[in-house]
């Protein structure tokens, strides 16, 4: 499952 | 958050104090590539730009801050403070050959075909190759102080550590983000072969020496 992503990450 | 992750980027902020510590010391930056610590300004810059308008966490926040101003910190020291110290003639990677693929491969590789966005898959992209003219250089002299092996075993343990944390956050969360993992899995790879010298060799107390 490929999510939208929300760069979070450092 | 989770505790892969903590501890990637509490290693990855260990890297940078042990490698303040090696040039306040040792009052040189011999050993150091200018050119790898000029693209970690260039990674963090691009990526970390979002901090002005993109608040995540106070944690991600100051992680932000710190990253960028003290690799801009660190190429002060470089090519001001103890320029004397830094010898071009050995840091020869052309790093111009990491820079333009980076640029083309973010403005193919991206989530959203926005300013922002390309600039965050090309900071990815360049964090994986960033250390290779640092790699270069000690393939080219064969040896490194004790001091900066350790910089360079707690940037990769920063970079091994976000692998399960990925594993980690595709079960808990259902999460990937492609990008991040195929990029991070090549700079990962770039690291195997200095840790391989530095477990046989620098934590057995001996000096990080290459075969000839």
């Amino acid at each position: 499952a490929v999510k939208p992503v929300s760069h979070d990450e450092l | 958050m989770n505790l892969f992750r903590l501890f990637g980027d509490l290693s990855h902020l260990a890297s940078i104090l042990i490698l303040l510590h090696k040039i306040q010391t040792t009052r040189s930056c011999r050993g150091i590539s200018f050119k790898t610590q000029a693209l970690y300004v260039t990674v963090f810059v691009a990526r970390y730009l979002d901090l002005f308008y993109d608040w995540v966490s106070l944690y991600n926040f100051s992680m932000k801050v710190f990253f960028i101003s003290s690799s801009i910190y660190i190429l002060y020291l470089m090519k001001v403070r103890f320029r004397p110290t830094h010898d071009p003639s050995i840091d020869t990677f052309r790093a111009e050959y990491l820079v333009g693929p980076c640029v083309v491969l973010a403005l193919i590789f991206n989530y959203k075909f926005t300013f922002p966005e390309v600039l965050w898959s090309f900071s990815i992209f360049l964090e994986s190759v960033a250390i290779l003219p640092q790699l270069f250089m000690l393939q080219r002299t064969g040896e490194a102080e004790t001091i900066t092996t350790h910089y360079l075993a707690a940037l990769g343990a920063y970079r091994a550590l976000y692998i399960p944390n990925w594993i980690y956050r595709y079960f808990s969360e259902g999460v990937v983000d492609p990008i991040a993992v195929i990029a991070g899995l090549v700079q990962t790879a770039l690291y195997v072969d200095f840790f391989y010298v530095y477990f046989t060799k620098v934590l057995q107390g001996q000096k990080f020496e290459l075969p000839a």
